[in-house]
């Protein structure tokens, strides 16, 4: 563990409680993209499936949980909580994200590190997080009125994996040369879709 | 040494 990755976690982690004290505090998921977020749980649920099979470390384990249930609980809250599920803005949502998973899967068929059960749904959560941002980055270009929490949870979002880019290269000097290219590839493009996010998010 | 990419991150 280094200090990037560590760090990468911390701000992920920090990104989902930002979002979720935002629909606590106010009761409101406006300006939130509930199909991103239905995203996200499908990537956690693809990536940590080891979760009852492989003990890494206790913060791993832990880790796992956390998003898993937190994620869940965001989708949750934004489908079922009576009076969250009424602040969600149906008609702005309209990313067709089930491309996005149609996508990433078929990827994942092609480029895999072994055609195996375990790899394939590695690499399709790889994938398919690499893009789950973009119907909120839809939703956000579409609404004025982009709230700061809102804001900051994509903020702390994109800062997240670019950290994680920086753990690949500090573990690439120090760890030898694993194949990383599934990581590499799909981290720079989620990076890069922050990119004008945070062009803006400065400008402002 | 193309190992695969280990799989101990989050």
């Amino acid at each position: 563990m280094n200090a990037f990755r560590f760090l990468g976690d911390m701000t992920h982690l920090f990104s989902v409680l930002v979002l979720l004290l935002k629909i606590y505090a106010t009761k409101s998921c406006s300006g939130v993209s509930r199909k991103t977020q239905e995203l996200y749980m499908v990537v956690f649920l693809a990536r940590y499936m080891d979760l009852f099979t492989d003990y890494i470390s206790l913060y791993n384990s832990v880790m796992k949980v956390v998003f898993i249930t937190s994620s869940a609980a965001i989708v949750w809250c934004m489908r079922r909580h009576p009076q969250v599920r009424r602040t969600y803005d149906k008609e702005q949502d309209t990313f067709r994200h089930v491309v996005l998973v149609a996508a990433a899967f078929v990827l994942a068929l092609i480029f895999n590190e072994r055609f195996t059960f375990r790899e394939i749904c590695w690499a399709f959560s790889i994938y398919l997080e690499a893009v789950a941002i973009l119907p909120q980055l839809v939703l956000l270009q579409r609404g004025r009125n982009v709230d700061n929490l809102t804001g900051q949870y994509v903020f702390f979002l994109g800062a997240y994996r670019a950290f994680y880019i920086l753990n690949w290269i500090y573990r690439y000097f120090t760890e030898g040369h694993h194949s990383r290219w599934i990581s590499w590839l799909s981290g720079l493009v989620q990076t890069g879709l922050y990119a004008d996010f945070f062009y803006y998010y400065f400008l402002r | 040494d193309c190992l695969s990419a280990p799989k101990d991150e989050l």
